[in-house]
């Protein structure tokens, strides 16, 4: 299963829309403090499903739509779409390449998307639960996380062995 | 459930072995020890380094790098197990000094073959291992940009894109 | 000892102004806030960054070497009430940026007139900066050492010192 | 006030006599992971008064001495000494350089040396008190303090302003 492409607009500090592609073997991300590197991170956990507000640094979720600077008004909505082939048929679809979208509405609403299909959150997380990249694996990999398991709170290092058991 | 726990158990500590020995030196060794063996299902586990020739410490007695690098050879490890079809690494390779990024980078280069890494760094020297390279900048308007960036062009590209 | 301590509080809080902006940028600007004025022995202190053109942020919605850079220009702030003959920073430029590491040593060139610093750093540009180096080596034995070194010869150095 | 230079012996990591100069301006420290940086960062803090083992990364107190090797054996004591140069008079003492040494046995006695002289460790502290440089002070700053000032845990903030006050 490979991850081909990501595409933000509305989210966090990427307010107009960016397109990240991803070839096999290793994708670097650089640039100065507070670019937004962090940023593309959070929303590669939020499209697959994130729902803690505090693993997406944020106080609430709507937090999570750009709110506007001096010269940009906040945006209307966030949406991050990400895109996989299928390759290794581990996707449980017939599709040989997957799209799925997450959008939060400044209302509150939100609207998830399986190839631009309409679902719920559950089909996109009953979808990627063998995968091993659901939210909440440690496929994502921060500094934090490092110091989630330096530190052991509640446990977390047989959290995970218990993940991937 | 605990058979289930314990075969993963003990393969992680195969793996944690060998990974730490490939991230530290070839005499050291290390070890994953379930504090209460009895109750494995909610057992917290101890993690031990030994390097060569000096006395077993727990994590807490190592030093910033040896850390992270530990910590670093424990994720691979579960890894390892049950391997993701992507990893992303924000910044991990901060408190490494500069023969430990590149040992941190000749891993991530082999498991490479196997899922897709996204690396996020200010480390030149994983930069230069990187296959694609996307630098960000924030522009004044407080919104963020992305642009695809060759290593060798870096330090002139960063200049343009922050300025 | 309130009125000491609003003193040293707005004091702290010029000097925060002052410094933030050195380190940041000519239009950016920050405060620092009581949450309870009406007991400030006892409150909590907000820390909130202005960044030019953007909203203003508290601490915990910056990136992660804004908020270094911002722990930074608050304890230099305190520093500047009542300067130590000398401080010590360990490896506090390892989230930084290198346009960032270099303001960070420049502030340091600056107090360096008044206080001496002892900064441990992996970093080259920092390593640039300094006066007087030292190398720090683990010998078989378990043993550290140190060895004065020069930075143009350091690579060497550093390669002689740990084989 | 200008600090001179720092002996250590037995101490963590360094169990043969280490000697280290200062000059004015700036002093670095660099070296592998591992190799002993902190450790020197840790023995300043202590030699000025540390009572704190988890300040100094330790479990116990006694776990300051070199614990010995495979091939050495263990230290018998720890000791740090650091000498200033009391150019600015602020050093309330007649003495125009000032040593302060702290030892501390395997037994666990405590031994503290001004000048040479043995001393409790109230004379030692009561004489950095003036100075912004006993332990407990913003001086020493690790990337620890700088966590210590984002999470602002039992109002650490407040602490720091309270000291500089
Ligand atoms: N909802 C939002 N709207 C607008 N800007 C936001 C929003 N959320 C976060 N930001 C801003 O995005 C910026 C970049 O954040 P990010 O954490 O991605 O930086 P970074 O590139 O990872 O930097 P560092 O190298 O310091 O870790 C921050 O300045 C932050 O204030
Ligand atoms: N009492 C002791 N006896 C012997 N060795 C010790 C003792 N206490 C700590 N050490 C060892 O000292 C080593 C160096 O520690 P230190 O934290 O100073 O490294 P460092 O140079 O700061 O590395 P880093 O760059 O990773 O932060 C560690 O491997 C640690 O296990
Ligand atoms: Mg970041
Ligand atoms: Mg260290």
């Amino acid at each position: 299963m490979k991850l081909k492409s990501l595409r933000i607009k509305g989210f966090k500090s990427f307010a107009d829309e960016t397109l990240i592609h991803f070839d096999r073997g290793i994708t670097g991300i650089v640039g100065p403090n507070g670019s937004g590197k962090s940023n593309i991170v959070d929303a590669i956990r939020w499209v697959l499903g994130e729902q803690k507000s505090t693993e997406l640094r944020l106080s609430n979720m709507s937090d999570v739509l750009f709110n506007g600077s001096e010269r940009r008004k906040p945006a209307p909505y966030a949406r991050v779409t990400i895109e996989f082939e299928n390759d290794k048929g581990l996707l449980p679809t017939e599709y040989q390449t997957v799209s799925i979208s997450r959008t939060l509405f400044r209302s509150g609403d939100s609207e998830y998307r399986l190839n631009d299909v309409r679902c719920r959150r559950k089909d996109i997380t009953d979808l990627l639960i063998d995968t091993g990249i659901g939210s909440n694996t440690y496929a994502i990999i921060e500094l934090g996380m490092v110091e989630e398991i330096l530190a052991d709170k509640d446990n977390a290092r047989r959290k995970m062995f218990e993940q991937a058991a | 459930a605990v058979e289930l726990y314990m075969n993963a158990f003990e393969r992680v500590r195969a793996n944690f072995k060998e990974v730490f020995r490939r991230l530290f030196h070839e005499g050291d060794d290390c070890d994953l020890v379930l504090l209460h063996p009895d109750d494995p299902l909610h057992s917290p586990i101890e993690i031990v380094a030994k390097p060569k020739g000096k006395r077993p410490r727990t994590l807490r007695q190592l030093s910033g790098g040896e850390k992270t690098l530990t910590a670093i050879a424990l994720l691979f490890s579960l890894y390892l197990l049950k391997p993701a079809p992507f990893c992303i690494f924000d910044e991990v390779d901060a408190p490494l000094d500069d023969t430990n990024v590149m040992k941190f980078n000749q891993i991530i280069r082999e498991f490479s073959q196997q899922s897709q890494f996204i690396v996020v760094t200010h480390n030149k020297l994983t930069m230069a291992e990187i296959d694609r390279l996307y630098g960000v900048f924030m522009q004044e308007s407080g919104v963020s940009g992305v642009a695809e960036v060759s290593f060798k062009d870096l330090p002139q590209n960063i200049e343009a894109l922050t300025s």
